[in-house]
């Protein structure tokens, strides 16, 4: 099984730490997360608390769809609404990278995973891109 | 070389054919294309002339780039700009499905890579879910 074995061999590399993950926190309101979604370009990134437990996903069209109005954008909604009023919170996380083929099953529908502790702490993400280096290597031996 | 053999065998269902493919036209005003991302979710889709023929790619970010002002967010200009005016064009395609090998190198970088003809004319795209798809099956074996 040598794609099974190159995965599980390469387990720990394929975590982006939370540090370098581009993140809000839950309480910010729509505005700060309009902003920030619209210059980093990720087009969903992980929300946390202010002790840095993980809380949700956000993406800009879960924002923008609040501006949507009878006949014109609403803008003042983005400075009455927080970030924990629109985020998705229906999220499958994994507890750690070991388990490398559950989380390429994961993947399969999600561009990420986002890996929470059991006490709810945020260690970081898994990304496709990652597994896609890990099987273009594969192809090329 | 099973991964491979894998992929060349698969090469036609990783196609996404151009009529399921969400898109824009290069003349849409930003208004329009602001309501048609906030409303299907994707982060990134692709841009068409009138005649079908690939032009080049849009998301959010790049329209909600345009709103950013001096003291509040500028709503008008989203009548006043074409998607031409901000779409990506710099966009890396691929004449056809075969070369299953090249494609996969490519989505490494890019979540999913268009396929335009030799006379420009947009056929569909392949995406990345496709490929995991195939290799979770791999490890399953
Ligand atoms: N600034 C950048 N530099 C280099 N490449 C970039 C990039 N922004 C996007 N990409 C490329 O585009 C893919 C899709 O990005 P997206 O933001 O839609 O989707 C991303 C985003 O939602 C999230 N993500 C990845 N890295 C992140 C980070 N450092 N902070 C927050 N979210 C991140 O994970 C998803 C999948 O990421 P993945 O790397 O597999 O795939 C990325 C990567 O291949
Ligand atoms: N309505 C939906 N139904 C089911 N799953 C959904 C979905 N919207 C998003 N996803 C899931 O989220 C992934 C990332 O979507 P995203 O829109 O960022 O990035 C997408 C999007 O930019 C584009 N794309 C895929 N299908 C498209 C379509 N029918 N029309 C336009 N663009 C499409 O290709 C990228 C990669 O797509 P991929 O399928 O690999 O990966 C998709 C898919 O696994």
């Amino acid at each position: 099984q040598p794609v099974k074995d190159m995965l599980m061999r390469n387990a720990n590399h394929y975590l982006i730490p939370a540090d370098i993950v581009a993140n809000v926190q839950a309480d910010n309101n729509l505005y700060h997360a309009f902003l920030v979604l619209t210059k980093i370009k990720y087009s969903r990134i992980p929300v946390l608390d202010n002790a840095g437990h993980f809380k949700g996903l956000i993406s800009l069209p879960m924002i923008t769809e609040q501006m949507l109005g009878f006949d014109q954008l609403n803008v003042d909604v983005l400075m009455e609404k927080r970030v924990s009023d629109v985020m998705e919170t229906a999220v499958k996380t994994v507890p750690n990278v070991d388990d490398v083929e559950a989380t390429l099953h994961m993947m399969i529908n999600d561009p990420f995973v986002p890996v929470v502790s059991d006490d709810g702490m945020f260690l970081g993400i898994v990304t496709r891109r990652e597994y896609m280096k890990s099987f273009n290597f594969l192809t090329h031996e």
